[in-house]
Order: C-alpha cells, then structure tokens, then sequence
C-alpha cells in the first residue's frame, strides 16, 4: 500500500532469500526499494527465480478487503500470468466475498485494466483473489550505494507529522542539519501570514553527521513516504549536500527505502 | 525557481 502511493507497476522479484521490489515514480524523481526476507513470512518456498510484474492499484484495493486478523497467502505458479491471494478468515463476523480479477495482456492505450468483480455472500470463509501478472522488464540493477554525510534518526510518527503539518502550508521543505540541530523549514508558503520557519525538534532524535548538509525537498513526496510510518517506529534521513535523500523504514525483516531527488538552485 | 532534478542523473544505473 505504501509503494503504490509512488509506483503503479512494479516487479515482485522472488527468490530463495527474499522478495524484493525496486521502482521509480512515474516523475522520476523518486524511487522506492523494498525488501521482505523470507523469514518474514509463516511459510515461504520459491523453486525458481521470477519477477512478479503486479498492478500495484489493483493490488492496494484487493489488500483493502483483508483484515488484521486475515492470514494472507500469495501463489503464482511457474509461467502463470496470475498472482493468487488467498485469505483465510478467522473470524466468525467475517462477510465471505470471492472477487476475480481478470485481464489478458496490457493495452497502451487503456490506463487501467478491465477487471470484473464477482461478489458471494454465502462462499465459503476465504476469499480467493486473482490479479494477473504483466509482463515487464525485470529491475536487475543494483541496490544503489551511497555514502551520506548525515544520518537523523527519529520516531517515524514524528516525522509523519512534521511533514503532513508543513504541507498544508507549503509545497517544498528545507532540511538542514548541523551537529546538535535538525531543522526543517518549509518553502514557498502558500499564505504570507504562515511564513515562519518551523524548526521541529521532538524527542527521540539522533543525530549523526560528518558535514552539514541542507537540502530542498517536495512535501508531496515526504508525505507519500511518510505512510510507511506505520511499518517502523523509527526513520532514519540520510543525507548528503545534492545527492537524494534517503528515507528508510526498517523492520524485523525487511525494509522500505525511498529516496527523493533534491531541488536544485533558488 | 529552483529545478527539480530527476533520480537517474544521481543512480546513472536505474
């Protein structure tokens, strides 16, 4: 959910170790990475390597029917075209649905998909869902490696909210950080009454830094970022003077790393 | 104004 926010179309690489998935915003301004070990999952088999091509819109509104409690397990056999879902409802209120969703190939010229959406009240306690697999070419680059000047690490609730105030108020940010201060600045105010600098310091914040740094980001995408929050009870920035910041969100086993090209000049 | 700049002219890779 938190990837489809930037990307539309991404490959799921599954192998032995983990499933993986690496993509740019349709802008190319950002890009995300995220990965799931396998020992994240209750179970976990891959026999052979593929990429998992997945509408990831498709994808968010079929993960919008499965609750907390759902167990959800994804099947896509050798040469399918089908990513299965199966979701295994444990409770005794759960509504039983069953949803197809079906398209043969990808036609330019529509943006979206046909999908037909088949409804049950009386199936049986688990949903089946199909999304099928477009063809793409997989992501083999490599994870790209930077050295960052400064490291600021904080509560991700935190930074979730700096960044959600501040864009109600402005559209770009300026992140600065020195040794002992964190400060983010918002740009371009929309009201003249709200152009005050909002240094946001809040507890639990570490800072770690080499150099100086300050950069100009779009909220927009700080904000989209943001909405993995719930997956980390920390973030991490790091930074470095013109190179992409890079917002990262670890988990027991996994991660989802965001980076956001910076603006340029003034 | 400043220029937004694309994400591949920092990761000549992707």
């Amino acid at each position: 959910k938190s990837c489809s926010i930037l990307v539309t179309d991404a490959n799921f690489e599954c192998n032995e170790e983990n499933i993986m998935l690496q993509a740019m915003d349709n802008s190319h301004i950002a890009l995300v990475s995220v990965e799931i070990g396998a020992p994240g999952f209750t179970s976990y088999r891959c026999d052979r390597t593929m990429p998992l091509g997945v509408d990831l819109t498709s994808l968010t509104k079929v993960l919008r029917c499965a609750k907390d409690e759902n167990i959800c397990t994804l099947k896509a056999a050798d040469e399918a075209d089908v990513l299965n879902l199966v979701y295994d409802a444990k409770s005794a209120f759960f509504s039983p649905f069953f949803f197809a969703f079906m398209w043969h190939g990808r036609d330019a010229s529509s943006p979206f998909p046909p999908f037909f959406l088949l409804c049950s009240a009386l199936l049986p306690l688990f949903i089946h869902l199909n999304i099928s697999l477009s063809s793409q070419t997989p992501i083999t680059s490599s994870w790209p490696e930077t050295k960052y000047d400064t490291r600021v690490t904080l509560p991700s609730a935190e930074f979730t909210r700096i960044v959600r105030d501040l864009s109600q108020l402005g559209e770009h940010v300026r992140i600065e950080v020195s040794k002992e201060v964190v400060r983010i600045s918002k740009l371009k105010a929309k009201s003249s009454a709200e152009d005050e600098d909002n240094d946001s310091i809040p507890t639990g914040v570490v800072i770690e830094m080499n150099q100086h740094v300050s950069l100009t980001f779009s909220l927009k995408y700080l904000v989209n970022f943001s909405k993995s929050g719930s997956l980390s009870g920390e973030v991490q920035l790091l930074m470095s003077n013109d190179v992409p910041l890079l917002v990262a969100y670890d988990f027991t086993q996994g991660y989802i790393r965001c980076y956001l090209a910076p603006k340029i000049g003034d | 104004e400043a220029s937004q700049i694309e994400i591949g002219d920092y990761f000549p890779v992707l």
